[in-house]
């Protein structure tokens, strides 16, 4: 976690795509 | 050093792959796992032995990739060999044997050396910086992916049974997009991490920071257009919850063109910094090791501007949810269930909050390093 929070940088690219397919799934699963 | 070279080069070379291919793992695991687990206990309680395997399971990969990500750290700074590799230490050390071969005392005077070895030791160090932000990046996209899959899948059983329109589809093609972006952003990451150890092996003149400055302005652009889809989404998702209100659509489509805008001047202004070296006003205080918002004024007002718009947007979705929760509970009783709409609302808000916490989280980084 520590690893993750310190580098966003390299984590936020991946982050801005799993934001809507995470939202999607959970909308299918609820 | 030279053992430090060697060493280096077994760790670019055998080390490194195995622990990414490790950390990718480690996030399908971590996607998988929880929403494995919810359909089996949704399906029946019987399963509840073989979810508690599982988590085991996830429990355990997940200590041995963090401890093998430590040991990794702890080699490449040299405290596994009992010193340490920064580039001043070394010149240091290497100036202080220098001086005991030849009787004399200039350990003070460090300077890097003539070798070939030290500007070897130097791009491996380049190398490095990369490292974490490309493990971090491929653990989330290992997870990206499971999470594509499981879309496609939804979408794929759901076009035999019951599509309304093609309009449907906008949001699957969307993500479809964003999640290719993000292979060929995680694709260059890999790319920058695997070009500098083959110029620190062929001990090439230093004309990798040309190449690796390319780089770096392609994963600003891939990124840049991630970040302005999320924030069209989130800003649409906002217009349809207040049923296409034109107040409400007049300061989506203001906000998007406002960060469409940002994100191109952006990457116009690190272009000419980093190709053409010009000088513009910089954030001296930006901890990012890939440049992205953090640098220029105009990147941070980019990066503000996507936060206040997802702000923004989670603010009117959980209004209109409130409003919603207050209606039901107006014209059923107050012992209403939830309806699905209330619930879907919900799930946009707490989402939103979550993404708008991230968001904030990367914004204080250019300013400061979160932890420690």
């Amino acid at each position: 976690l520590v690893t993750a929070v310190d580098h966003l940088d390299g984590a936020m690219a991946q982050l801005t795509s799993i934001y809507p397919l995470a939202v999607f799934i959970l909308i299918a699963l609820d | 050093a030279q053992v430090l070279e060697l060493v280096f080069r077994s760790a670019a070379s055998s080390t490194i792959p195995t622990l990414l291919l490790e950390s990718f793992m480690m996030g399908v695991l971590l996607a998988f796992i929880p929403i494995g687990s919810y359909l089996l206990y949704v399906k029946s309680r019987s399963y509840m032995p073989f979810v508690s395997i599982l988590w085991m399971v996830l429990v355990t990969m997940l200590t041995h990739w963090a401890l093998s990500l430590r040991d990794l750290e702890s080699t490449l700074a040299g405290r596994s060999m009992g010193f340490s590799t920064s580039l001043i230490d070394l010149a240091h050390a290497a100036n202080a044997s220098k001086a005991a071969a030849h009787g004399e005392h200039r350990a003070h005077h460090a300077h890097l050396g003539d070798g070939a070895v030290f500007g070897s030791v130097f791009v491996f160090g380049q190398a490095w910086r990369h490292l974490l932000p490309l493990v971090t990046e491929t653990v989330l996209f290992g997870f990206a992916s499971s999470l594509f899959a499981i879309a496609a899948y939804i979408v794929v059983r759901r076009s035999c049974s019951h599509w309304r329109s093609r309009f449907d589809l906008i949001i699957p093609a969307m993500v479809s997009l964003m999640y290719t972006l993000s292979l060929i952003h995680w694709a260059i990451a890999l790319r920058c991490f695997t070009v500098l150890p083959k110029y620190a092996m062929s001990g090439a003149p230093l004309s990798f920071q040309t190449h690796i400055k390319g780089l770096d302005i392609s994963l600003l652009i891939v990124f840049s257009l991630n970040a302005v889809m999320s924030d069209s989404i989130v800003l649409w998702r906002m217009c349809v919850v207040w049923e296409r209100t034109s107040s409400v659509r007049m300061i989506g489509a203001v906000l998007l063109i406002a960060t469409l805008g940002l994100n191109i001047a952006n990457i116009v202004v690190l272009h000419r910094i980093m190709v053409y070296t010009r000088w513009f006003p910089r954030n001296s205080r930006d901890s990012e090791i890939i440049t992205t918002y953090g640098l220029t004024p105009v990147g941070l007002a980019a990066a503000f501007l996507s936060l206040a718009t997802n702000l923004f947007a989670t603010v009117l979705v959980g209004t209109k949810a409130w409003i919603h929760r207050r209606q039901v509970s107006h014209q059923f009783g107050p012992k209403t269930r939830r309806t699905l709409a209330g619930r879907v609302m919900e799930l946009l808000v707490e989402s939103g909050v979550v993404y708008t916490a991230i968001w904030l989280l990367y914004c204080i980084s250019f300013f400061r390093q979160i932890t420690t």
